[in-house]
């Protein structure tokens, strides 16, 4: 563990929560994906079905198991609780665009061709577009709450710090993981256009504005 | 090579 890798799970925690309180108070999901929210979930389920399988430390098991557990309760809120108020005009994202190519390419790009190592790959490629419905969605609504915006903040600065937790593991352990950093650099790269609307909109107290 | 049952990530 270093430090860039404990800011990243902090801020993908952060990330989380930040999405909860907001559906939770506003009692409202207006402006969330939730094409977006399925595919996360999808991710997180793929991925950490190594629970069961191998050990890596509390750490490890508890941060897995809180975000499966969040990631269905965002769904649960959104598609359940107040599916009154969830935007699916505007949440139109091809979301079989993403999981067939994701899924063929987890098929022949990975690791080992093993169920768990496969299933590990899809997820790690999956999670790189999976915020594509949300950036659309914001995209076509032409805007964005604060609060929305400071979830994919934290959300985009999360795999950023991995990055660099990759770079210090390379240095330090000589390891590294190609699948994971490709994935990771490609993942970071689509929030740059909505990082720079960021620093240069709402750190200025303006609306996420998005020329529509 | 990386060790598969090594991804100590979340």
């Amino acid at each position: 563990m270093n430090v860039f890798r404990l800011a990243g799970d902090m801020s993908h925690l952060l990330a989380i929560i930040i999405l909860l309180l907001k559906i939770w108070k506003t009692r409202s999901c207006a402006g969330i994906s939730g094409r977006s929210q399925l595919l996360f979930a999808l991710t997180y389920t793929a991925r950490y079905l190594d629970l069961v399988t191998n050990w890596v430390s509390l750490y490890n098991t508890v941060m897995k198991v809180f975000f499966i557990a969040t990631s269905y309760a965002t769904i649960y809120l959104m598609y359940l609780k107040f599916k009154a108020t969830y935007d699916s005009n505007h949440d139109t994202f091809r979301v079989e665009f993403l999981l067939l190519p994701v899924t063929i390419l987890a098929l022949v790009l990975n690791h080992e061709f093993s169920f768990m190592e496969i299933l590990w790959t899809f997820s790690i490629y999956l999670e790189a577009v999976a915020i594509l419905p949300q950036l659309f969605m914001v995209s076509k609504t032409g805007e964005a709450e604060s609060i929305t915006s400071h979830y994919l903040f934290a959300l985009g600065s999360y795999r950023l710090l991995y990055i660099f937790n990759w770079i210090w593991r390379y240095y330090t352990e000589e390891y590294y993981d190609l699948i994971a950093i490709i994935a990771g650099v490609v993942q970071t790269v689509l929030y740059c256009d909505f990082f720079y609307l960021y620093f240069t909109k709402v750190l200025k107290g303006k609306k996420l504005q998005l020329p529509a | 090579g990386l060790d598969t049952d090594e991804h100590d990530e979340l």
